[in-house]
This record gives structure tokens, sequence and C-alpha cells, in this order.
């Protein structure tokens, strides 16, 4: 596709097959290149060189409209809602911030509300014990919510610096389990002012256009913050949140690379943007 | 929705008559921009449009039907015996036990089905057994066997410190002797590309010869389902095809980029976290819900 080639039909269309690959969605994708078309005909553009580094930028536009860090509180805990549908990341994303945090000195508490999946607590418990960080459980089929209030409560008394809310994966259509994850973030939102301070939705970087619904559901219910793209080392590319960026707003914060505690970057939009020509 | 768009395509199409090659071509585009929504890969789009082509241009407009209706119709015809038309089931072994292998990304749902499966084999009367074959996920062995138990399956496992391979070999043995006669070997998440994970799946094809492998695809998946099924179809030789999360609102277009890449069938589907949530595969539905 790339040295020397005439800016015809065929180099559209196949600037387009790379787009739609990446999952950045036909609607987003054929806006896109029109506006690349446009531009290259006013800009006189005739060189096929000349038209990624406008692709990239117009994509690292659209992502970087966001701010990226996470919002500390001014005093006291800062809490954080992980979310998202089953078996995205969410767990082990928490698993990573945890480490993260713990590296820079912060005292992590952990809160065990996926009080439904087999073994979830089991799960959250063991990476816990890997990342040096405490946890606050109850048994499995408790309330979720009755969980964080204990969690919230631990997290002023025992001065920690940040509280990690971990949530049983839930399906966006379903009505139940969606008003649940309101009940929690109002539990939460009772008990601390300003709290949850972070919202973010765990997405699967394989997920294709149902993450935008998944995003725009979630972010319907909980007003999210952030989010977390996992499984970004696989071959897919996350174009997924190009689409969420424009539409939403919401915000990548971090990457996930892998499944050990490590495997957690900042996004950064540029390095993306790179990945989505690879 | 697809109807309401290829009938305003149409509105300018006098009476009955023949579906002209322009017609076609530009109820064709609107096909192409619900597949592709709907995460059906760009090329098997592509490949599936040319046929679709060839097929209904030059065809009588049934006295029935509007010519929407009859694009919609050839479509939906076409997709439902791409994705469907061969055995749905699995298969009992000659010489019982049936080994039925486990393989899929992170998090697509194996645990899950596995226990699924199980509980299915069970109420038909069948002994089945789960094996911990995942050894890396923390608290994965735990997992199972609390499946195990939800379902009152047995689950063989020998902790963390054996591998993979070991363990599978070791269940048939105890399968034997405990007189089950179909082995489900759930094994942990892996990358197509992770040479090392996808070398381990071949030794335990290699130890045991599974009668089934089962990939285990999440229905959200976008354009990637096709490099992930031709993976591990082309280093492992799949047999079927679990469709999990259907219960979500995905379109589900991967279910046509697996099959058109693999060839093999999708076997059943998961319609949830429960473990009663499984079902056979329906090819006619998938294709209505393709479509959109
Ligand atoms: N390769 C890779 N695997 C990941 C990544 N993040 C998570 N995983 C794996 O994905 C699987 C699911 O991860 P979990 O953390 O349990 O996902 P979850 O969203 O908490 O799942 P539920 O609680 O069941 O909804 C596990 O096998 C993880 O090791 C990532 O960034 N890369
Ligand atoms: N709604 C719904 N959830 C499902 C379905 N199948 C599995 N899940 C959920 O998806 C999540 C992941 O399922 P697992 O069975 O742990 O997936 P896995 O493939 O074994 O994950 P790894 O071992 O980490 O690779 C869990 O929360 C399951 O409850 C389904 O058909 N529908
Ligand atoms: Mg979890
Ligand atoms: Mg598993």
């Amino acid at each position: 596709l790339v040295r020397g080639r005439k800016l015809d039909d065929e180099f559209y269309e196949e600037l387009e097959d790379i787009l739609i690959q990446a999952d950045m969605g036909i609607d987003t994708v054929m806006e896109m290149v029109e506006e690349i078309k446009e531009e290259a005909r006013v800009k006189k553009i005739g060189e096929s060189e000349e038209i990624f580094p406008i692709v990239q930028e117009k994509i690292e536009e659209i992502l970087l409209e966001q701010g990226g860090g996470l919002n500390w509180a001014e005093e006291g805990p800062t809490i954080i809602m992980v979310v998202g549908v089953n078996g995205v990341g969410k767990t082990t994303s928490i698993a990573k911030l945890a480490y993260q945090f713990k590296k820079e000195g912060k005292k992590v508490l952990l809160a065990a509300a996926d009080t439904f999946r087999a073994a979830a607590i089991d799960q959250l418990e063991l990476w816990a014990q890997h990342a040096g960080v405490q946890i606050i459980k109850h048994q499995e089929g408790a309330d979720p919510a009755a969980v964080t209030y204990d969690a919230v409560k631990a997290a002023v008394s025992r001065d920690v610096d940040v509280l990690m809310v971990d949530t049983a994966g839930r399906f966006h259509n379903r009505k139940n389990l969606m008003e649940e994850v309101g009940k929690i973030k109002r539990v939460i939102d009772r008990e601390l002012p300003n709290a949850p301070h972070e919202i973010l939705l765990v997405l699967d970087a394989t997920t294709g256009q149902n993450a935008v619904s998944q995003a725009r559901s979630f972010n319907e219910m909980l007003d999210l913050t952030g989010i977390v793209l996992a499984k970004l080392d696989g071959t897919a590319k996350g174009g997924i949140v190009v689409s969420i960026s424009k539409e939403l707003n919401i915000p990548v914060k971090y990457i996930g690379l892998g499944e050990g505690m490590e495997d957690l970057q900042k996004f950064d939009s540029r390095e993306f943007v790179e990945a989505l020509f690879e | 929705s697809l109807t309401d768009k290829l009938q305003s395509i149409f509105r300018n199409l006098k009476g009955k008559g023949k579906l002209s090659e322009k017609d076609v071509k530009a109820a064709l585009r609107e096909v192409r921009l619900a597949l592709l929504e709907a995460d059906v890969n760009y090329k098997i789009v592509r490949d599936f449009i040319k046929k679709i082509q060839e097929k209904a241009i030059g065809q009588e407009v049934f006295e029935s039907l509007t010519p929407a209706q009859q694009v919609i119709k050839i479509v939906n015809n076409e997709l439902s015996e791409l994705m469907g038309g061969t055995q749905s089931k699995i298969e009992m072994a000659q010489d019982p036990p049936t080994i039925i292998l486990m393989a899929g990304l992170q998090g697509s749902g194996k645990t899950t089905t596995a226990g699924k499966l199980a509980k299915n084999f069970k109420s038909s009367g069948r002994s089945p057994l789960l094996v911990a074959g995942d050894v890396y996920r923390p608290a994965a062995i735990k997992q199972l066997q609390v499946v195990g138990e939800r379902v009152g399956v047995p689950v063989f496992n020998m902790g963390t410190a054996k591998t993979p391979p070991e363990i599978a070999l070791a269940s048939i043995g105890h399968a034997k002797s405990n007189n089950n006669d179909v082995i489900l070997i759930d094994t942990a998440g892996r990358l197509h590309i992770d040479e090392d994970l996808m070398e381990e799946l071949q030794e335990i094809k290699k130890v045991v010869g599974p009668h089934e492998i089962l990939l285990v695809v999440d229905a959200m998946t976008g354009q990637d389902a096709v490099n992930v099924a031709k993976a591990f179809n082309d280093e492992l030789g799949i047999t079927g095809v679990v469709l999990t999360k259907l219960d979500g609102d995905a379109r589900g277009g991967a279910a046509l980029s697996v099959r058109a890449v693999t060839g093999r069938p999708i076997k059943y589907v998961g319609l949830g976290e429960k473990l009663d949530a499984l079902e056979v595969f329906h090819p006619d539905r998938m294709a209505s819900r393709i479509l959109g």
C-alpha cells in the first residue's frame, strides 16, 4: 500500500480495508476516508506517502481530545470502580493497577465485589497476595453492595491511598445487572464525597463493534471516566476505541499487554496509531 | 433495519420483472455495510457479496415478494447454508471414553462451556469427567471444581505442579477406572501467536488423541476472528466451534468468519452464565441476527 501509489479508488479502498480490519467500524472509516480524500484534493497531494501522516494525525486527533491521567482524590482514599462485560480482563487489570500503585509507594486495598462467579473471590485474593496488597471480601453469594460498603469504610479507617472495586462481568443488555452496578456506585458515592473518583470500563481488544454498544450503556448508567483496553498483545488492533472516543469522549487510560502483573502501560495515542498500521 | 434500507433502494422498481445488475449492486452495497457492522471479516464479506451478486442478477422476482424481500431472501438463504448444513452435535467415540479438548483465547468462555457440556452429557445419561488442564490462571482449578460441584460432575486435577499434557494423559486412566465415558479437558486461554502455548495444545493432542477439539469463540469478536480461527485450525485441527455470550447483543459476524475460514461447524452456542445456558446452533437464526 505504501510507496509511489496513485491516489485512485483502489488505493482508498485498500486504505479502508486496513482501517476496517483494525475494527474501526465502517461508519467511522467511511467518514474518515472521505475527509482524507477531500484534504488530499484541497492540498493537491499526489503521493501516497503523504497520505499516511494525514491518517495518523486524524486518528490521533480523535484520541487526544481527552485527558489521560487518573483523577486522584484531594484527600482520603481514591476509589476506582472497574466494570465491563464477561471475561474482558477486569480482575487481571485490577491486579496490574494494584501492583503499579504499590510500586509507586501507595497503600492499596481491593474489594472483591464479584460475589457471583465461581472462584472469583479466590482469583482476586491470589492476585492481592501476589501484589502484596490487602483485600476486603465476603462469602460467595454475598451482596456486592455490602462488600463495597465495607471496603469503603475500611479504606477510610485504614487510611489507604487507593481502593479498587472489582465487579462481576455483566452484559449491558441485562437491566437488573446494570442497575446492580449503578447501586454499587451509589453506595460509594453516599459514603464518600466525590467518589468513585474513577469508573473504568475494561474492553477486550478483540471485540468488534459491540464495544461501542457496551461503552454507551455503561456510560449511561455510570458516567465512565476511562477505558482500559486489555489483550492488546494479541493480533487485534483495538480500533473500537476510535469510534468510542469520537462518539462518547471517554479516554483510554491504560492498555493491557499480557497476563502478568507487570503487563500494563499508560495509553499512548501515538504508539497506538502506529501499531494500527503494523 | 436492512429490510427498510433495501425497500427504499427498490422503491423505484415499478412492478415485477428481473433483478437488474444496477439494482442488485445498490442492494448489495447495503448488505455489505450490514455485514461489516456485524463484524464479519472484510475479506469474507467481499467473497460473499460477489457470490450473491452472481446468484441475484437476472433472477425473476417472485410473485409474493418485493424485490427488496427477494434479495434479503437470497442473502439469508446463502448465509444460513454457509453456516449450517453439517453435523452439529458431538459424536460419541466408538470405544469410550470420548475425549473433548477445549481451546481458545483468554476469557472466551472455555471453563464455563466445559461445565455446560458436562451438565448436558450428564442429563443425557453419560458419565462425564472434567479435567483441570489450566495450571496458570489464578484459581482456575478452583473455578472448575466449583463448576463441577454445581453440575454434579467430578473434576480430575493434579494441582499446578504437573504439565497439562501430563494431566490430560493421567485423566484417561482415571476415567477408565471410574467408568467415565466422556472426558472434557479444560485448558488455559492462550494467544494463537504464543508459540509455546500453541505447542502445548499440540502436545496434549498428541498424547491423548481427542475425538473433538472445540474452539471456543466469544460472539463479540471482531475482525480478528479469522486470524484466531485460522491459526487454531492450521496448528491443531479443530473439529468444531462453540460460540459463547450470544445472550449479549453482539450481531455475531464472527460466526460467519470462523465458519468460512475453517469450514468447521459451530456445534453449540452459549446463552448465559448459568450452567444450563447451552443450545445447539441454529444457522438460520444466526443468519438473521447477523443481517440485523
Ligand atoms: N493476553 C492477555 N490476556 C489477558 C489480559 N488481561 C486479562 N487477560 C486474561 O483474560 C482472562 C480473563 O481475565 P479476567 O481478569 O478474569 O477477566 P474478567 O473481566 O475479570 O472476567 P469475569 O470476572 O469473569 O467477567 C484471563 O485468562 C486473563 O489472564 C491481557 O492484557 N492480555
Ligand atoms: N453472559 C454469558 N457469560 C458467559 C458465557 N460463557 C461464559 N461466560 C462468562 O464469561 C466469563 C469468562 O468465562 P470463563 O469460562 O472463565 O472463560 P475462559 O475461556 O475459561 O477464560 P480463561 O480460562 O481465562 O481463558 C465468565 O464471567 C463467565 O461466566 C455465556 O454464554 N454468556
Ligand atoms: Mg473478574
Ligand atoms: Mg478458563
